[in-house]
């Protein structure tokens, strides 16, 4: 193989899909991201890289997938021929983007005839994105040659020849978290990290003491890698970027989230950490923080960590406008800065400064229109942008408008309450659901 | 080998060109490739492609050309500018 195409300095990579391919029929959008993230990780799992998936138009790794001349250089050539490139990290403005030609018929888990195995690719490409250039080995994922499909992408074990040649740009990662054991013995492999349903299919019927999502008060709400989680009790609901349910059931929080103490009952507030990206549970005078959904040594820690003089958190979100972190407990916040992790000086302050808000907050989060939502009951209030003061419409029913309930069943007597307060006054809306109209999403 | 047609050996002269075994013709002279030059494109594409190094485009080495495949060249710039000073 002739000399790497440099590397990249820094360890911590963002990466997004913007443009998804035209007959997604083959390919739905989520199963597409969760084929990037896989490939990724191919690479994240044996080199010290870490990727996250990002909503904004500034990630690190563009991904395309496009046609014909699409200005760059490099034209695609209709169905065969040429499927796909990437750029070196050394690319001034092109750094590591990567597109896909979008005259392929892109396929996952098919047979070859049917098509171009995107898994097989994306993980040939992303080696590009992270320097790697075209090898003559036969056995290699670098070679230039479409070679097939390279099976299940939760088994796939890069060839060895692979692993020198990034090990050689970038060292070995220390600990190593292989999808799949060394030498070849599979283990069974990691649960799809954010990017799958939940592993709670397998249990076709609802848990008795699940929660009615219709009628529930959440105990936290977080926007976790462009997605939005709603907790409750010791269950979890996900919604896509795209605020669609990912299932009407909830999931597990501990079959998901791994590593929190089996007789954690419920968490008090969630949120994804900036810089790092990595996500932080709180409970009591606790905390962890996970990486992907898997909490990191050495936790849990005292929320004292952060400078925090309260027993509890009630809220914690990043707000997009300063991306500081912020923390309520009653009617007081704090502002902590999460990149040079320390509180800021002058707090804590009184809420009454977010004009709008009630007195006490489940919890709140960020959301990709840039407006930060706070919830707390059954409802929410949205405050724009960097404005400290929620928008005129609020407060609107969480039930409703993120959740897809329909009037009726949102409107329902709250089954408990989180505070001694009762609900008197629900608003009522034009109803955003159609009446008896259930919602499902499809993932992949 | 069955003589070449015309457009299998422009075929492979592009395809050559395009991922880097055959520096592109000279935009200003539009000076073709020399015989030497191509027969050593070709053998070093069949080198790196696990083929049998012939030097000739036999079927072989057409079939590889037509194999789907990532646009990026198989020998950077760098590659080429060193062989020729090592040479």
């Amino acid at each position: 193989s002739s000399s790497q195409q440099n590397k990249w300095n820094k360890r911590h990579l963002s990466w997004r899909v913007r443009t998804f391919p035209k007959d997604s029929a083959l390919l739905g959008r989520d199963t597409v991201r969760a084929l990037m993230y896989y490939a990724l990780k191919v690479w994240s799992d044996i080199a010290p890289l870490n990727f996250h998936e990002v909503a904004g138009n500034d990630a690190d790794i563009q991904i395309d997938f496009t046609k014909a001349d699409h200005n760059d250089g490099y034209p695609f050539d209709g169905p065969g021929g040429t499927v796909a490139h990437a750029f070196f990290p050394g690319e001034r403005f092109t750094a590591g983007d990567t597109h896909f030609d979008d005259d392929e018929a892109w396929t996952f888990r098919s047979p070859e005839s049917h098509g171009m195995d995107l898994f097989a690719v994306a993980v040939h490409e992303f080696g590009h994105a992270i320097g790697l250039v075209h090898t003559s080995a036969m056995e290699s994922i670098m070679r230039p040659y479409y070679q097939g499909p390279v099976g299940d992408p939760l088994k796939y074990d890069l060839p060895y020849e692979d692993k020198v040649r990034v090990w050689q740009l970038y060292g070995v990662r220390d600990s190593v978290s292989y999808t799949n054991q060394p030498g070849g013995a599979s283990q069974t492999p990691d649960p799809p990290v954010l990017l799958d349903l939940p592993d709670n299919r397998s249990t076709p019927l609802l848990v008795q003491d699940a929660p009615d999502r219709c009628t529930s008060r959440f105990d936290a709400v977080a926007q976790i890698r462009g997605e939005a989680f709603f907790f409750k009790g010791k269950y979890f609901w996900r919604l896509t970027r795209e605020k669609h349910l990912v299932s009407l059931r909830p999931a597990q929080i501990h079959r998901f989230w791994k590593g929190l103490p089996p007789n954690l009952d419920s968490v008090d507030a969630v949120y994804e950490r900036p810089g790092d990206h990595k996500i932080v549970f709180f409970k009591g005078l606790k905390y962890w923080v996970f990486k992907d959904n898997n909490v990191e040594e050495g936790y849990p820690r005292p929320i004292t960590d952060f400078g925090l003089p309260v027993e509890a958190v009630d809220a914690a979100f990043v707000w997009q406008h300063n991306d500081k972190t912020y923390f309520f407990k009653d009617n007081q916040f704090w502002r902590y800065d999460d990149h040079l992790r320390h509180m800021d000086m002058g707090y804590p302050k009184d809420s009454i400064l977010w004009k709008g808000l009630p007195p006490h907050l489940d919890d709140a989060m960020r959301w990709s229109d840039g407006s930060s939502y706070f919830f707390n009951g059954k409802e929410y209030w949205q405050v724009p942008g960097s404005d400290m003061e929620v928008e005129a419409g609020s407060p609107r029913l969480i039930a409703k408008d993120w959740l897809f309930c329909t009037e009726m069943q949102a409107d329902s007597p709250d089954t408990e309450a989180k505070s001694t307060e009762t609900r008197v006054n629900v608003h009522r809306h034009p109803d955003h659901a159609e009446n008896g109209f259930e919602v499902c999403s499809c993932t992949s | 080998a069955p003589s070449l047609t015309t457009e299998q050996l422009d075929m492979g002269v592009d395809w050559l060109s395009k991922f880097g075994y055959l520096p592109p013709p000279d935009p200003v002279t539009g000076q073709l490739q020399t015989k030497e030059a191509l027969t050593r494109a070709i053998k070093a594409m069949q080198k790196f492609g696990g083929l049998k190094v012939t030097g000739l485009l036999d079927q072989a080495t057409l079939g590889l050309m037509k194999t789907p495949r990532c646009s990026l060249p198989d020998v950077s710039e760098m590659d080429v500018a060193s062989r020729r000073r090592r040479r």
